[in-house]
């Protein structure tokens, strides 16, 4: 999952 | 969402209350680096870019109040409390800091689209935004025990962080080495800090450096 930020932090 | 990532939201949203609180109540921003507030605005403005096409009540809500009052704060020091601001002692040539975020996040980026080279630069600059204020005390040699507890705060939730993603990596929902690299970097800037913050203001003493 390297690389696959799923953005859902601050 | 983690204990460890809520406690680290609470403390960056105390930092932010205990600095506007400090310069409401004192009616000065005296001590505060004015170019680390400017980047945390950049910081924020090229990070949640996503609030236009994403939506999620919990992080719209944070990204709308980071940017809001981090806006807020500028206008202070720019507006009210500007000849509290003292420009010859916040000299930290921040063009460096900018230029190195942009350089690595035009090299490598997850995705070369401009919303992710953005949040690879916001990623780098909150990494060293700080410098400028660290910079600041460190020329003065001392601080308000308020500034202090507000740099604390604001350190506390980028190392809170750091379980978080230990945590979200174990249970494998998340592995994003830039966000853990640029985080691990960011609370090794503050540990100094925290070391004199936790000899020295935690025992009643003033902030000095030694």
């Amino acid at each position: 999952k390297v690389g696959v930020n799923p953005k859902d932090e601050l | 969402m983690n204990i460890f990532r809520l406690a680290g939201d609470l403390f960056h949203l105390i930092s932010i209350f205990i600095l506007i609180h400090k310069m409401t109540t004192s009616k000065s921003c005296s001590g505060i680096s004015f170019k680390s507030q400017a980047l945390y605005l950049l910081v924020y403005v090229t990070r949640y870019l996503d609030l236009f096409w994403t939506f999620a009540l919990y992080n719209s809500t944070m990204k709308i109040i980071f940017i809001g009052s981090s806006a807020y704060v500028l206008h202070l020091m720019t507006g009210p409390f500007k000849p509290t601001h003292d420009p010859n002692i916040d000299t930290f040539k921040v063009r460096y800091l900018i230029g190195g975020a942009a350089i690595l996040a035009l090299l490598f980026p997850y995705k070369w689209t401009p919303a992710e080279v953005l949040w690879t630069f916001s990623i780098w600059l909150e990494s060293v935004a700080i410098l400028p204020q660290l910079f600041m005390v460190q020329r003065t040699g001392a601080a308000e025990t308020i500034t202090t507890h507000y740099i604390f705060a604001l350190g506390a939730y980028r190392a809170l962080y750091i379980p978080n993603w230990i945590y979200r990596y174990l249970t494998s929902t998340f592995w994003d080495p830039l966000s853990i690299i640029a985080g691990v970097i960011q609370t090794v800037l503050y540990s100094d800090f925290f070391y004199i913050y936790y000899t020295k203001v935690l025992q009643g003493r003033k902030f000095e450096l030694p």
